[in-house]
């Protein structure tokens, strides 16, 4: 049965986009079938992972809002294994159309159903925030990865984080919950770097993953050429730590 | 009459609670009379100018959801010239709270009124995305900023921000207009930095400014001591190119 797994956190430039197109395409690369969902609204997943967020095709506006059916949304990609459901500037306009709606929070799980059964991953790219969108997606899914950013504000915001997980947990989706927390953008120069990871450990004792991933400019460029950087600088440390998460996360399973 | 000016980007992590906080207090060296108003749920601003979110006192929610006047909101800082209205993680909640009420987009207008005769800039800090906070954040100035990140995600979200302050301006607020975009966290060891500075430069000509922030350890460090960079570290360059941003936006009053 596939695994059903939301990016969140609402730290803003953590990661979150980077890590679902990066640790997704690793995992294709293992030869699991998967989906990358893309639920922000600025579609940087999208654009990432090659496709073009202005071209026709449905997109997961019209799956959530026009009830469109989730196999004529999904694009293929480049890379074999790895396939998509695009996002669309419409999206931004989706948290109003859905606050009306009757359980506007499980629209995205009732849409997805079907997708379990076929595919071995579904990863959902969150925006930055903890709106609709996002609880969405916690709702849609059983497992949540939060990558962390090696600087300081990362810390002060996962208590809500944390929270509002909970809470979801608590009201609709009981089998929600962390799988692990990774660390992004980490520099070892820095004094900084260290000290976070340490605190992080330190604070989320167990649900750490081992692997860290490095601040690489090769990272940052791939998505210019719309590939995952296992494709775009195969040998650089990016693309190690991504296949290394990848097999992390798929051994991974219910740590609960 | 003081300026108030929205320092707004969906994207996430591209350094507007930075800005805030750093160009705040850059103009308050200057001798201006500056309040942050950190209007984030996530609190950063409030953290890194050094005040506690988790402190008894009231806050931007205070303010915008039980209406206490904003005089009895303002915190001071260390900083001489520089005082704060502070988040709190309650602001989280105040969007769907706000959606009930009349005249939801200009609560915060309306709350700031008496502000603007008594200081000589209201800077706000916005949280990444587009929702009904960055919408009260527009409705309540006539200046918008917005950093710019040098990484390639930075050029595909700047039309929707373009889209949404165009379209405030026509239904709500005639007065708002973009007065600068700053690019930030520029490394010129990279090519896609300068990429980003020269397509940037292209695409909104006259409307950057000339000062780049570079990327610095020092300013990712800073705000886990509470302190703008300028008290932190003084002759760094970020405390610099923060002076000499302040410099810029001081002499740039009316563009258009
Ligand atoms: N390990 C890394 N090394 C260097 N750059 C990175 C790394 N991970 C991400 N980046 C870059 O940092 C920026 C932020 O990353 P990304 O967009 O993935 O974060 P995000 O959490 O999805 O942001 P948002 O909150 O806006 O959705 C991007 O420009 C990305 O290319
Ligand atoms: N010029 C810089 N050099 C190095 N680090 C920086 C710079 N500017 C900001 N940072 C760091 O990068 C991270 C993101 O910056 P910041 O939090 O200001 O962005 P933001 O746009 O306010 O994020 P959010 O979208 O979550 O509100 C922070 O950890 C900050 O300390
Ligand atoms: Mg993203
Ligand atoms: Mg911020």
């Amino acid at each position: 049965l596939g695994r059903r797994i939301a990016i969140a956190n609402q730290k803003g430039g953590v990661g979150k986009t980077t890590t679902v197109v990066n640790l997704g395409a690793a995992l294709a690369e293992m030869g699991r079938e998967v989906v990358v969902v893309d639920l922000d609204p600025q579609a940087n997943a999208t654009t990432a992972i090659g496709l073009d967020p202005r071209s026709p095709g449905n997109t997961v506006y019209d799956m959530l809002v026009q009830k469109v059916p989730v196999r004529e949304c999904l694009s293929i990609t480049e890379q074999e294994h790895l396939c998509c459901i695009p996002s669309h500037l419409d999206l931004a306009g989706a948290e109003v159309e859905l606050v009306s709606m009757l359980a506007r929070e499980s629209q995205l799980s009732t849409a997805l159903e079907s997708l379990t059964h076929l595919y071995d991953y579904v990863l959902i790219d969150c925006p930055p925030s903890l709106g609709l969108l996002t609880i969405n997606a916690l709702v849609a899914v059983t497992e949540v990865i939060t990558p962390i950013q090696c600087e300081y504000f990362a810390l002060e915001g996962l208590g809500a984080l944390i929270q509002n997980v909970n809470l979801v947990k608590q009201r609709v989706n009981p089998s929600l919950d962390f799988t692990g927390f990774v660390l992004t953008m980490f520099d070892p120069r820095t004094n900084l770097s260290t000290q976070v990871v340490n605190e992080v450990r330190n604070h989320l004792a167990g649900k750490v993953f081992n692997t860290i991933v490095p601040r690489s400019v090769r990272l940052s460029e791939a998505p210019s050429f719309g590939q995952p950087i296992g494709v775009y600088s195969p040998t650089s440390r990016g693309a190690i730590a991504y296949r290394d998460l990848a097999l992390e996360v798929d051994q991974r399973y219910d740590t609960t």
